[in-house]
């Protein structure tokens, strides 16, 4: 089984849905296979991808619950390649239902281990904007966290919580836990806060920052409108030659960890 | 006692913050006397008006705790008229500790009753992005709730769900709940999905979208980093002029309900 990728950071609205769909939609053009898990109650990665939030039956809630295997919650997408476990409406409720559950912060890691991931050379998971027990119960399944990181001043003030987050489920619950890199999105070098931004994160977290970033690009938002991964809305464009350049390096990061 | 208003919505980054300290800061420089509250765990209120969260050693999670009065965890800001009651490190935990306290969904509501908010004519409310108990908490404790609304295909989508959330708690815990308002931010009208998502909007809520809007404007991204509202840092630029506006619209509307 290859990596398992959580992607990360309780600033909400900073690209981790847009980063999820579209790195692994652009992994499966480089002809990897690809599960892709919605752990967030929004479902926004379900709805990105043109499932239907309330039509689904059997998603990451069940599976968290033991309703169902993960099996049993796998949807098809319309990118080759890329097989998605989605979120339904019952997730909303998934957080106060857990807290007071058996073995809650390790329900995914556990539902992991009872399924043979086998068929996928990665799997990646979209967290909510929060460090709740949702998070913490991707934070506790994986291999690895990427960090979406929007170019703004808020966003760098959540980095120091997010990272002490992690230290501390690598302490207690998942000591093989890694980051991944940073992923800087909704970048702009016309705007000077941004390129202040970026000069900052790269100054301070050096090799763990890729060196490719995704630049604000109005196709990746018009593109879930539609229920497609950017590479099948218009592949030319800037977004998705950048996803497609940030799926390429983190092949190379692999290469050389 | 004015008006309690909440800023919500479970999408991330769609501008709550921003529109919190804005548009309390707004009122404030209409000689209003305005109380803000930092209810999300990130502490961007906070720190946005240039508070340590660090250094806070009575905020909103002692009053939600029962440790202090709201009285006892008022803080000055730079604008004159404007009070804080801050997030500290501490309330990244109390959703946990929440969910099993005693009248877990009305511990606000209970500060504000044993509290004399009489010396203010606005009390906001900003809330973090989740339908969780904080923001319930926030809804219980209301008269009214803004709603920031991004022009985005993604921000219309949980829009729905915030709908039946609020209709839930004016049923269960608090009947005056009305909503004040949708307040449309980060609006470009060179772009056309920004255009189409503020048509739709309007077409299906109508008079309940304020008709300012807030447009995408630098300023307003570059405030927070010198601690100030944006009326403080740049009067003149487009980002105080509209939240200058959407305050005094605010104004009209109380006046016709
Ligand atoms: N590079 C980009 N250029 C332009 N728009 C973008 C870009 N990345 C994301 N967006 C848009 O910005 C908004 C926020 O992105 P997204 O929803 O992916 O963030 P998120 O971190 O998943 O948010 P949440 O915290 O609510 O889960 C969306 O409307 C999305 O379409
Ligand atoms: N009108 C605007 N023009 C430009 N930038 C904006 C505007 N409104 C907000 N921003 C910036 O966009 C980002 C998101 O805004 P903000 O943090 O206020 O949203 P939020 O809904 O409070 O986010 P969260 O869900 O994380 O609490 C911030 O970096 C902010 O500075
Ligand atoms: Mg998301
Ligand atoms: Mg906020």
């Amino acid at each position: 089984l290859g990596p398992v990728i959580a992607v990360a950071n309780q600033k909400g609205g900073v690209g981790k849905t847009t980063t999820s769909i579209n790195l692994a939609a652009s992994l499966a053009t480089l002809d990897r296979r690809v599960l892709l898990i919605d752990l967030d109650p929004q479902g926004n990665t379900t709805t990105g991808l043109g499932i239907e939030k309330h039509q689904v039956d059997k998603g990451v809630y069940e599976v968290l619950m033991g309703d169902c295997a993960l099996a049993d919650a796998l949807y098809d997408t319309p990118c080759e390649g890329l097989s998605l476990i989605p979120a339904s409406m019952d997730l909303a409720g998934a957080e106060v239902e857990l807290v007071t559950a058996e073995g809650r912060e390790q329900r995914l890691s556990g539902a992991f281990e009872a399924y043979d991931l086998q068929p996928y050379d990665y799997v990646f998971i979209d967290c909510p904007p929060a460090l709740n027990l949702l998070t913490i119960n991707a934070l506790a399944a994986i291999d690895r966290v990427v960090i979406t990181l929007q170019t703004e001043f808020y966003a760098m003030e959540g980095l120091t919580q997010l990272m002490d987050t992690i230290r501390l489920i690598r302490g207690r619950l998942n000591p093989e836990l890694v980051v991944d890199g940073i992923v800087l999105t909704m970048v702009d070098h016309r705007n000077n806060l941004s390129v202040q931004v970026e000069q900052e994160v790269r100054e301070y977290f050096g090799s763990q920052v890729y060196e490719h970033v995704i630049p604000r690009n109005v196709k990746l938002s018009e593109a879930p409108s539609f229920g497609l991964p950017v590479m099948h809305y218009d592949v030319s464009c800037k977004g998705a030659q950048a996803y497609l350049a940030v799926a390429n390096e983190m092949l190379e990061r692999e290469h050389f960890h």
